[in-house]
């Protein structure tokens, strides 16, 4: 692998992208996906994660355009040059161009849109080409695999970890083989090891994410489905912070890095997503590990590390008085929450593969389970 | 180095090869001038680095295997530099 003169990098872990335009060879939703998918490839192996604009200037913009498209490097027809994209950087660097004059497919004929643009967006993640004929960053397109068993080769990774590291993440082991290991296609609900990203109620029934699925439990099907988010909502990211259902607006509030979106039923509300910003957090506050709003009260309760803010979904305002700190207020929780639910009078909070009953009048944990006893494990 | 006919100038996918090395081997643009010259082996070389990037015998020649890759669709950023 090589990286570029100088090894640019970003120094930051949390990006953002935008898709400018699309091309007309594929439906929107098949692109979404498709640099979705890309970005999940090096996300799987570095601390790198990703979340969508849909409007302004992101960190990596991804556009399709023809020949001379204002960046001195024309495009020059069907064939030969695929796409092209800049080193890490303010403006243009980051950014990835697509040549609209190939015509972009999912699959093996024609030029596959996955494949080029996990390669494209190496080169916008830092990575220079490299001469190894089964890297992904090998210059020349080849279509060697069909994408839903691509699996990035151990020089891609050496490369993508000389600048950025590996997955910190302490239940995610870097494969030292050929290739990174075969992720199972949904997650094993009852995986003793199973945590959760995020839970949350939705008009009676439970969600509980995990990386790129939820399982939805409802009263009247005590069995558990598991379905891809986007199958649901296609415009929301995956592998999300929290989420909690604001149950006098009648709304799921889903949170991933700097930004949230509102979601009702099926729908993801427009004007979303926004910054939790907007929502008065101090500009120190990148991301939230979790949420849960008391139906009786009113009140939101988010988890940032160690501390924890109340919102007033009423005044749609911050309490004064905070952040406090969970240990405090929450004796018996720890700190980096992953997910919190409220149910029959106790919060839930969710540790890792374990859960946490708290007895918020007692002001004590009763019980200690384990994450995935909602499924029914 | 006389150019063996590796790739003089009338070789048929010189233009092709030459507009290559250009646009992904950071080649100069006055390969002209450089045929001209008897012992010029500036662009042998180019292929040559070429080649050794692709993982391709070294020949130096814009033999049939090394013009099947290079016609091949790749990224248009370039391999060396620039």
């Amino acid at each position: 692998f090589t990286t570029f003169p100088g090894s640019p990098k970003w120094r930051k872990n949390h990006l953002t992208y935008r898709i400018v335009d699309y091309t007309p060879d594929l439906p929107k939703e098949s692109v979404d996906s498709a640099i979705e998918k890309a970005l999940k490839v090096w996300e799987e192996v570095t601390p790198l994660t990703f979340s969508r604009l849909s409007e302004g200037e992101a960190d990596i913009m991804i556009s399709f355009a023809v020949g001379e498209h204002g960046d001195f490097y024309p495009f020059d027809g069907p064939g030969q040059s695929l796409a092209h994209a800049y080193p890490p950087g303010p403006g243009f660097y980051g950014d990835a161009h697509f040549d609209d004059d190939e015509k972009w497919t999912l699959g093996p004929s024609g030029t596959n849109l996955f494949l080029v643009a996990a390669h494209e967006l190496g080169h916008s993640l830092g990575l220079f080409h490299s001469s190894n004929k089964g890297a992904l960053m090998y210059p020349v397109y080849r279509f060697s695999t069909n994408p839903t068993q691509f699996r990035l080769s151990q020089d891609d990774i050496d490369g993508i970890q000389s600048l950025y590291g590996p997955r910190p993440s302490p239940d995610t082991i870097v494969v030292p083989l050929s290739s990174v290991a075969p992720r199972p296609e949904t997650p094993a609900k009852c995986d003793p090891a199973l945590s959760f990203d995020a839970v949350s109620t939705l008009r009676g029934e439970l969600l509980l994410f995990k990386d790129r699925y939820f399982w939805r439990r409802s009263r009247w099907n005590s069995e558990p489905e598991v379905h891809l988010i986007s199958a649901f909502w296609p415009s929301l990211p995956s592998y999300l912070d929290a989420a909690y259902e604001a149950h006098s607006k009648d709304s799921v509030f889903i949170f991933k890095g700097s930004q949230f979106w509102a979601v009702r039923g099926n729908e993801v509300q427009a004007g979303y997503p926004k910054s939790i910003h907007s929502l008065g957090f101090p500009p120190s506050v990148r991301k939230i590990d979790a949420a849960v709003s008391d139906k009786q009260k009113k009140k939101t309760y988010f988890f940032v590390e160690d501390k924890y803010w109340r919102f007033n979904e009423k005044r749609n305002l911050m309490d004064k008085g905070f952040p406090r700190l969970i240990k405090d207020d929450f004796p018996g929780v720890k700190s980096q929450v992953d997910a919190v639910l409220q149910a029959f009078g106790f919060f839930y909070f969710f540790h890792g593969s374990s859960q946490f009953e708290f007895d918020p009048n007692a002001r004590t944990v009763t019980h200690t389970l384990k994450s995935n006893s909602w499924l029914m494990c | 180095y006389p150019l063996h006919g590796a790739v003089s100038k009338d070789h048929p996918s010189m233009e092709f090869a030459q507009q290559y090395l250009e646009k992904y081997y950071n080649f100069e643009k006055n390969v002209e001038q450089v045929f001209r010259r008897k012992n010029s082996s500036p662009v042998v070389k180019k292929i040559q680095e070429m080649q050794k990037f692709l993982g391709l015998e070294m020949t130096g020649k814009l033999d049939s295997s090394t013009m099947d890759v290079m016609l091949k669709p790749r990224c248009g950023v370039p391999d060396v530099g620039g």
